[in-house]
């Protein structure tokens, strides 16, 4: 199982419908302070099902949509598809290959996807339990956050891997 | 449940090791449990991280440096991973504290990992991005949104110059 | 009392709206009193920070990039130096996050504060030690000890490799 | 005001008695992970009167003696010197120079000097309140820790500073 394709459209900086292909293997996001990488983990987050606000370092849902500039109006929606290989089943899901897809609208709609069929949150968060999400996607000046943890709350971590 | 918990902390205790001396250059770590109260509930287990990079003595782990922490938390992430794969890994910017020498060593532990997770890196430095099969290049327009660009090694001299 | 901080707040929220706009080459930033309850108190009076990138709206703290956070932070620190001067100031890394073009702004900044404080600066950016008078190479010896030597701009090179 | 000189004797990994020059200007510090730069910063907060075992990255002050290694013995103590140009009186010690002496040793006596005379802890952290240490001595990793705190605890630090 691995990512193929990430969309993302009016999710925090990405007005415009913005597609990154992954390849297996290594793949490297670069560029300035305040462009948008930070964005693209959070969209990756997002659309697996995270809730978190504090992971998606927003205060409400509608910090999640493009706000607009001075030369550009604000989005009405956020919108972020992530399809996946999934010949191997990793994720219980009977097909070959998987999309994701979430969207809130400015006055508050959430909608989910798989593969077209619209689900609930929930069915989302089911399906990619296996993804290790909660350790696998470190965030910016996390990453030596299990250093600090209590050795309890490291066994929970620990738990989630296992 | 219990035996399951015990058998793969096993397994990754013993790649942490390894995978820490890797990318440490030398030096010795483990893993522990701790138990708090005479229960057999696993809500009583702890785990406790030991470090000693290269040189040094064992201490605690609130003396290491700030590079030796980020690359003590990747040793571990990497030995999870060495035993219980993911097929992906999404990692911002965690090699930020990292000097030169460590950079090229975490940059191999993640060249060794490769064949079993896929990876997506967040990084400013050129030393990790060497072993990048793809490239994105992010900008800020001057409309306030992010511009893409995929991007090929030699580009990034030009189209990059902000990279360490 | 709740005079002199009012005074000393005003004079640091409008350099702070200065020093955060040459920093950033632009954008705007404030600092805002609240107060929680009715009564004068200090104690219930509280500082509020709002940052606005150039070319982006006005939006939560939250919403900041890594560099743009640390940046956002340096500035605020250097109005209240600029306000009221302390003999000398440590900074260890407070760079790291930062990418070239931010790295040059922030050291021009320093270059600015200079002559009315003392900065001691922890840096791995060689950007950022373009402007110092003097420098100190510390390295780890085979015998655990740290060892220091005293370098200068041009040895740089050869004698820390390491520096981004 | 200004530092003219930092003695570090054991204290951390500066086991050998290490003394930098410190000129009005910017002294940068430089070297790779683990050589000891941040043990520099630890070592003038120390000397300054900083109790705070979190601040000073340690558990117990036997952590702040160096402890050896293959190569080399432990140390039996471990002092700091720092020497100030004080013409102006900003500290309020009648002398053109002043040097602040803290020393700890292995079975726990600590001692305190200025300008040779021995004192008490609460002496050093009186004479040097005016130099505002709690927020112009910025620890690895925290510089962003003022975007974080509640509105109060930011007045209070502000109140330090004013
Ligand atoms: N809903 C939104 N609308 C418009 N801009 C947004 C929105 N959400 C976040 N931003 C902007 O995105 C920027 C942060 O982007 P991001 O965190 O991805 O940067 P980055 O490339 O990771 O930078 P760094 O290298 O500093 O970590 C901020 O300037 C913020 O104002
Ligand atoms: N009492 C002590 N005796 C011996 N070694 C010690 C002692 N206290 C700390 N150390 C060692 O000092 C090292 C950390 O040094 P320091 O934090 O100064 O590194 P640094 O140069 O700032 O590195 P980085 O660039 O990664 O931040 C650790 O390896 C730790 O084991
Ligand atoms: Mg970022
Ligand atoms: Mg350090």
């Amino acid at each position: 199982m691995h990512l193929k394709r990430l969309e993302i459209h009016g999710f925090k900086t990405f007005a415009s419908r913005t597609t990154f292909e992954f390849r297996p293997g290594v793949s490297a996001i670069v560029g300035p302070n305040g462009s948008g990488k930070s964005n693209v983990v959070d969209a990756i987050r997002w659309v697996l099902g995270e809730q978190s606000q504090a992971m998606l370092r927003s205060r409400k849902s509608e910090d999640l949509i493009f706000g607009g500039g001075s030369k550009r109006a604000a989005s009405g929606f956020a919108e972020v598809s992530l399809t996946i290989d999934n010949s191997d089943r990793t994720l219980p899901v009977a097909f070959d290959t998987v999309t994701i897809t979430r969207r809130v609208t400015r006055s508050g709609d959430h909608e989910y996807f798989i593969n077209r069929a619209k689900v609930r949150l929930r069915d989302i968060q089911e399906a990619t339990a296996t993804l290790g999400g909660s350790y696998t996607i470190i965030n910016q000046g996390l990453v030596d956050n299990v250093l600090d943890l209590r050795p309890e709350e490291r066994r929970r971590l620990f738990e989630d891997a296992a | 449940m219990r035996a399951n918990f015990e058998q793969t902390f096993g397994a990754v205790a013993r790649e942490f090791a390894l995978t820490f001396q890797i990318m440490f250059g030398g030096g010795s770590a483990s893993l522990e449990l701790t138990k708090t109260g005479d229960g057999g509930a696993l809500d009583d287990i702890g785990i406790e991280i030991n470090a000693r990079p290269p040189g040094k003595r064992q201490q605690n782990l609130a003396l290491l440096s700030g590079g030796e922490r980020s690359l003590t938390a990747a040793a571990l992430l990497f030995a999870i991973l060495k035993v219980k794969p993911t097929p992906f890994c999404v990692l911002d910017e965690v090699d930020a504290a990292l000097d030169e020498a460590n950079v090229a060593r975490f940059r191999a532990a993640l060249d060794d990992l490769r064949s079993t997770s896929q990876f997506v890196v967040v990084t400013h430095n050129r030393g990790t991005i060497e072993i990048a099969d793809s490239i994105y290049g992010v900008s800020m327009g001057d409309d306030s949104a992010s511009r893409v660009l995929s991007l090929r090694l030699d580009e990034l001299i030009t189209v990059a110059p902000h990279l360490r």
